[in-house]
């Protein structure tokens, strides 16, 4: 899944 | 969060510090492209908009702040503080060829046509070319000073570590951004020619001349 929603990295 | 992760955002954060240190402590930003800086700083202004409004982690949080402070910091030492040292005539790279097509792609190819997607589509395009300024300099003026090649290896060393962490999360948790993944493969192969000398040359204490 692509986790675009949330972005956890800097 | 995995080590390749971790290990690449030290890299970045030494990277930033480093330069941030040799400009106030020698008082000059001679051979530093201001506009790629001014570019970070851009970088970091469009993709941490989420500061206030989305919580990951302390450690999270806490280097986008200190990534913005310490960006717009570095820009207030070359255009402000240091200005009488800034070399005008050979940051000339035309920043404006970088940031306009950026911003046209941000609006075509994005996750999701929203402000804040774009922003932070907009940043990631735009930190995969924002050290070409930088570059071009380099290759203008012919030579780097030393601490100025430190910086640009931990600076492209942490997109490529961010890469490998990709590659990581790909496989252990099906995680992929295939937006950030493109952008950071651009961005690590610009430094490829810089790696190569800097591996060659810096590492034997010889200064980096870019082939002008």
């Amino acid at each position: 899944h692509v986790n675009e929603d949330m972005h956890d990295e800097l | 969060m995995n080590v390749f992760r971790l290990v690449g955002d030290l890299s970045h954060l030494l990277a930033i510090i480093m330069l941030l240190k040799k400009i106030w402590s020698s008082r000059s930003c001679a051979g530093i492209s201001g506009k790629s800086q001014l570019l970070f700083a851009l970088v970091f202004t469009t993709r941490y908009l989420d500061l206030f409004t989305s919580f990951i982690s302390v450690y999270n949080t806490s280097m986008k702040v200190i990534y913005i402070l310490c960006a717009y910091a570095t820009v207030y030492l070359i255009y402000v503080k240091f200005k009488a040292t800034y070399d005008h005539n050979h940051d000339t790279f035309r920043a404006e060829f970088l940031v306009v097509p950026v911003g046209g792609l941000a609006f075509l190819v994005n996750h999701d046509f929203t402000p804040l997607e774009i922003l932070w589509t907009f940043s990631i395009y735009l930190e995969s070319v924002a050290i070409m300024p930088q570059l071009f300099m380099i290759s203008k003026t012919g030579e780097a000073e030393s601490i100025t090649s430190h910086y640009l290896f931990c600076l492209g060393g942490y997109r490529a570590l961010y890469i490998i962490n990709w590659l990581y999360r790909f496989y252990s948790e099906g995680f992929f951004d295939l937006i950030a993944i493109v952008a950071g493969c651009v961005q690590t192969i610009l430094y490829c020619d810089f790696f190569y000398l800097y591996i060659t040359k810096v590492i034997y204490g010889q200064k980096l001349s870019l082939p002008a």
